[in-house]
């Protein structure tokens, strides 16, 4: 644009361009790609920076000299026993692996969600508004209460439910792994797209500890707003080409060591299933709105999110889910064809079916997993169990991958209590 | 096409103020007003030019008994582009009817422009 290149606001264009576009911290002095703020790609997404003006000083750094006059991976935990005069940090982190947590995903993982107060007019209210700029400042993404980066209870009207994430699993069991989580997660994401979002990931091979890292994009492949969605989704040759530069990326920055789990595709046409004869929230009062009706309307103006799957087109909704199948076939092939040097890798299907059972077993109903406000996204409590769900299949199918409990939790909450928070 | 974004944004907005009319028992301009009221005070200021701009349009759409898919399309935000399906959030009873709203509330308002939408 014309006006970005007036002084001043070139500065401004160039701060907007940086979180929109390169998904990097908007406060980030020392460029280590963590920030100390909480909003625009700052610690809601990756941990907190702990020293913003040395780029070496960031979560999930190597500990230095047993971190006994700086605290360089930003776990909260450094300083010297008076007592042993050894560090802390060797006392209490030397027995268990450092092991940070990534996501590489789209808007459901970096947890989408638009209060439906917004929506219903029983519900507006100043306090329904009170946190509008941090919810903005987050693109409408909550990963802070996500299943891979959660790691705060927030008690707001804006959203309800309990956080429970693959990080906090991995900080209960070792807390020295403290702030040391990436949710790089961008709205819309593809596999085309995320190999330029992927770039944003910060790891250094040396410098850094292993990555336990999440590749989930689980909708965008085969969702968009186009009337003919079919001839726009990606081709399966393009998913393998995709996934295959994407995981010869991470080899160039993953640390040895490292894990990456791939997921397939959801299954979207349960979408449809569970809400189609269901009242919209915008319905609520004065006429009443299906979500049909919605889903309809947002494909005429060619802005729906999915139409191969929100739509009441059933043949349709079976052709997106065949092309879905058949994308996350070819992620599987490719992530157990791939030889990697830094890493070992698995692959998974996105576990919705489990997910759902699991959620009925608590005495709930599937359709109350869905955001209410857009039909499309899982909310909060989705958030939860599908965390519950990986840590369970993780727990089976790859121990190896994660920590041992770490015996002195209990020494470091007393300790360096909350270790700096979040 | 038809308006896209700014279309749904439109509609759902004088939505919620015909909602707001309904729960509070109240005139679009009080619903316009306390909607603008429960925005924090950083955003108070551009809500209130809004519709200190629009306001005159949408209260006298309501007033006629306009839906919002109406006056949306009056004030040009929404849009029927040749060769597309015509967009409505709300069941539209009568075309006609629909189209002769919108006629009536061009001619009523022979201000608004092309470049209303700016």
């Amino acid at each position: 644009s014309k006006i970005c290149q007036i002084p001043g606001i070139k500065e401004i264009c160039k701060i907007l361009e940086n979180i929109f576009n390169n998904h990097m911290p908007a406060v980030d002095i020392d460029e280590d790609r963590f920030g100390i703020e909480a909003t625009l790609r700052g610690s809601s997404w990756r941990g907190k920076d702990c020293n913003d003006f040395s780029s070496a000083i960031h979560p999930g750094a190597h500990v230095v000299d047993g971190d006994g006059i700086t605290d360089h991976n930003c776990n909260g935990i450094y300083g010297m026993n008076s007592a042993s005069g050894k560090p802390w940090e060797d006392e209490f982190c030397n027995e268990t692996q450092r092991m940070g947590i990534a996501v590489l995903g789209d808007s459901i993982s970096a947890h989408f969600h638009l209060p439906e107060q917004w929506l219903d007019a029983k519900q507006l209210s100043v306090a329904a508004f009170e946190h509008l700029t941090f919810i903005l400042e987050n693109e409408l993404d909550w990963p802070q209460l996500s299943a891979s980066t959660g790691h705060i209870n927030v008690s707001w009207p804006n959203i309800e439910g309990p956080t429970r994430s693959l990080y906090a699993r991995l900080f209960d069991l070792d807390h020295c792994n403290h702030r040391d989580y990436q949710n790089i997660a961008v709205n819309g994401a593809r596999s085309g797209s995320m190999l330029d979002i992927m770039k944003s990931l910060s790891r250094n091979q040396k410098n850094d500890v292993p990555l336990l890292v999440i590749y989930s994009l689980v909708g965008n492949d085969v969702c968009n707003g186009h009337p003919d969605t079919l001839d726009h989704m990606t081709t399966v040759e393009e998913m393998e080409k995709n996934v295959l530069t994407t995981l010869t990326y991470l080899d160039t920055v993953l640390p040895k060591g490292s894990h990456v789990l791939t997921t397939g595709l959801a299954n979207g046409s349960f979408l449809y299933e569970l809400l189609h004869d269901r009242i919209h929230p915008f319905g609520r009062v004065g006429t009443p709105i299906s979500y049909t009706q919605i889903y309809d309307y947002l494909s005429c103006l060619q802005i729906s999110p999915c139409n191969g799957w929100m739509t009441s087109n059933a043949t349709l909704r079976v052709l997106t889910t065949q092309r879905a199948m058949d994308l996350s076939a070819a992620i599987r092939n490719v992530s157990y064809s791939y030889k990697s040097t830094q890493y070992d890798i698995e692959y998974l299907d996105f576990p919705f079916d489990d997910v759902i059972q699991e959620w009925i077993a608590q005495g709930g109903e599937p359709w109350q997993l869905i955001e209410s406000v857009d039909g499309f996204h899982i909310n909060q409590y989705g958030h939860a169990i599908v965390s519950d769900v990986l840590w369970k299949w993780l727990q089976k199918n790859k121990p190896q991958w994660l920590p041992l409990i770490n015996p002195h939790n209990a020494d470091i909450e007393r300790v360096f209590k909350d270790q700096g928070g979040y | 096409v038809n308006g896209g974004v700014d279309c749904a944004t439109c509609s759902i907005l004088l939505g919620i103020v015909d909602h707001l009319t309904i729960v509070y028992n109240e005139s679009a301009a009080q619903s316009l007003e306390r909607l603008c009221s429960f925005l924090p005070d950083e955003y108070q200021l551009y809500c209130k030019a809004a519709v200190d701009f629009l306001g005159p349009y949408i209260i006298d759409g309501f007033i006629k008994g306009d839906n919002p898919d109406v006056i949306c399309h009056a004030l040009k935000f929404c849009t029927d582009e040749p060769d597309q399906p015509k967009c409505r959030i709300y069941p539209s009873k009568s075309p006609i009817l629909f189209a002769q709203r919108v006629l009536n509330f061009r001619q009523r308002h022979p201000l608004i422009s092309l470049n209303l939408k700016d």
